[in-house]
């Protein structure tokens, strides 16, 4: 599609102008990007992952696929022939740039891109999506802000510093063997415009005087820090390795890890467990419990065989609000080579039985090797749940992220506490008898016999 | 979306745009697009996507893995590329009316 004649009146704002004649000045690359990109994607681990604008099945040429892929962090600047009515007021840059790691993980971003690039500009130009850093590799960043096709190159802005330009949206879509991850990848914009000023200088005279027209890096202080208590609930979020398996998993006390059973399935087995904050470290552990596979909880509990200096303890959340603020934290995407990701959604279902809460479900945005992990009130900070799973449909394979489930920290509290204080399983292995109300409720998570089931 | 976001969303609406991509003279080619960021509004100056250059490099996309390569100068492309980019005018209003779209993307009752 292309740019098309279309109606200028606009439904969202003044009549847009005529689109304007442009020049290619030069394509380039974010080498830190591209060498990033090669450690987490490339390798053994290229055939796990697809970036396109299409899904898995789509018809894509394998040529068109590899295009796409070697262009996937490149970008382009281009010089735009003046209008008539450019006014003096619209000189200079018109944005600043976020310096390299100066939004941090779980910080709130706003993305802004056309899906579907020039089809229908008047109803899709500059279309919003929020979201947070998921993760970050360098200049490589994750986000969980909503972005189509056609959105690639558009901006994504924070809200601290105030309004500055973080990164380019390099891959909108992104794939981990065929499951849709719900994650969109960027390239930090600042060291992309560095490279660009460096290059632009480097060029005859009249491009050389551009260089001085790209963006400046917003200087430090950026303002009032958010109070964003996600970085520290973030800190309690572990990888865990039984085997050949890993997931996530939550250092409910400095020598306890709760996680999921299909992690962890084998009481006695060894575990090791990773933490990335407040710095990296290994420790070994055991499976003390592990619910029955007829539970309907699927929750595993290691004790580690020493402590996890420094990692905050999570507070248990009491009650649950739908529609509050939500985020998750888990090992999906990276496993090990990142540290964990952060999603944002909301509570969107409290299901209860008896009026006690059995089952939680979010918007965020939930993968494979999250299962485990904490489910974090986005404000308060507060420990809601354990995740156990997202949703997928058998007839279609598809995979909904966005759709998950976790066990609410309130089933579990008074037994961990019990077991914590007293080293007696008896409250934790109440789990396996759970009433059938409870059963029915997570009767998805049983498996189905010809079918594989919903498991991360 | 309230205070926390209007710098942001201010920052989004001034330096969002679409840049498209066709081959002169051959309008049944079709064109490529993406979006953008307008870094410098007059002088005009927009980062966009490389993705859709790749049909012009002359060396092919090879070109963009070749070793060392973290830029390529405009001439890169063939002569017969055109590059238009759209961005909206710099004071938003609500003003303006609907207007349905075209066949090909379709927004189904559910």
């Amino acid at each position: 599609a292309g740019l098309e004649p279309g109606p200028l009146t606009r439904p969202r704002g003044p009549p847009l102008q005529p689109p304007r004649p442009a020049e290619l000045l030069l394509l380039l690359s974010c080498p830190a990007f591209r060498a990033h990109f090669a450690s987490l994607f490339g390798g053994e681990a290229a055939e796990l992952w697809r970036f396109a604008g299409a899904a898995p099945d789509d018809e894509v040429s394998e040529d068109e696929e590899e295009d796409q892929l070697r262009a996937l962090g490149w970008f382009a600047l281009l010089r735009v022939r003046p209008g008539q009515e450019d006014e003096a007021k619209d000189r200079g840059p018109a944005v600043a740039v976020a310096p390299l790691g100066a939004v941090s993980k779980g910080a709130p971003l706003l993305a802004c891109g056309s899906p579907f690039g020039a089809f229908c500009p008047d109803i899709f130009l500059n279309t919003l999506s929020r979201g947070v850093l998921s993760n970050a590799a360098g200049p490589l960043l994750l986000t969980d802000a909503r972005c189509l096709p056609g959105t690639e190159g558009g901006g994504v802005f924070a809200v601290r510093p105030a309004g500055a330009l973080v990164a380019l949206v390099a891959a909108p879509l992104c794939w981990k063997v065929r499951e849709w991850v719900g994650l969109s990848l960027l390239c930090a914009a600042a060291p992309l415009i560095q490279a660009a000023r460096v290059v632009l200088s480097s060029l005859p005279s009249d491009a050389a005087t551009l260089a001085a027209l790209l963006p400046p890096e917003e200087g430090a202080p950026w303002g009032l820090p958010l109070n964003d208590p996600v970085p520290q609930g973030a800190a309690s979020a572990v990888l865990v390795e039984c085997g050949t398996v890993w997931g996530s998993g939550v250092a409910v006390t400095p020598r306890l890890v709760v996680t999921c059973r299909h992690v962890a399935p084998r009481e006695g087995a060894r575990v090791l467990v990773w933490s990335t904050t407040p710095k990296s470290a290994q420790i070994w552990g055991h499976v003390v419990f592990a619910t029955q596979e007829t539970s309907p909880y699927d929750i595993a509990v290691v004790s580690l065989e020493k402590e996890l200096d420094g990692v905050p303890r999570p507070v248990p959340a009491e009650n649950f609000h739908e529609g509050e603020a939500v985020s998750v934290v888990g090992f999906g995407v990276f496993g090990q080579t990142c540290g964990p990701s952060v999603t944002s959604g909301i509570l969107s279902a409290v299901v209860q039985v008896d009026d006690t809460p059995v089952m939680l479900q979010t918007t965020c945005a939930v993968h494979g090797g999250s299962s485990g992990g904490p489910l974090f009130s986005t404000y308060s900070g507060d420990l809601l749940g354990i995740v156990a799973s997202n949703t997928r449909d058998n007839n279609t394979g598809a995979t909904y992220p966005h759709l998950n489930f976790s066990v609410p920290i309130t089933v579990l509290q008074p037994a961990l506490q019990c077991y914590s204080q007293t080293g007696d399983l008896g409250r934790l292995r109440e789990l396996d008898n759970a009433p059938d109300p409870v059963r029915v409720v997570w009767r998805l998570q049983r498996p189905l016999p010809e079918a594989p089931r919903s498991k991360l | 979306m309230g205070r926390r976001w209007g710098s942001a969303m201010r920052a989004a609406e001034l330096t969002g745009c679409v840049v498209s991509a066709s081959r002169a003279g051959q309008p049944e080619a079709g064109s490529w697009s993406c979006s953008g960021v307008v870094l410098s509004r007059s002088p005009g100056l927009v980062l966009c996507h490389g993705g859709i250059f790749t049909p012009f490099l002359r060396a092919g996309s090879g070109a963009l893995t070749a070793d060392g390569a973290a830029f390529l100068p405009g001439n890169s492309c063939t002569d017969d590329l055109r590059l238009h980019v759209l961005w909206s005018p710099t004071a938003a209003s609500s003003s303006g009316r609907a207007e349905r779209g075209r066949p090909g993307l379709c927004t189904p009752q559910c």
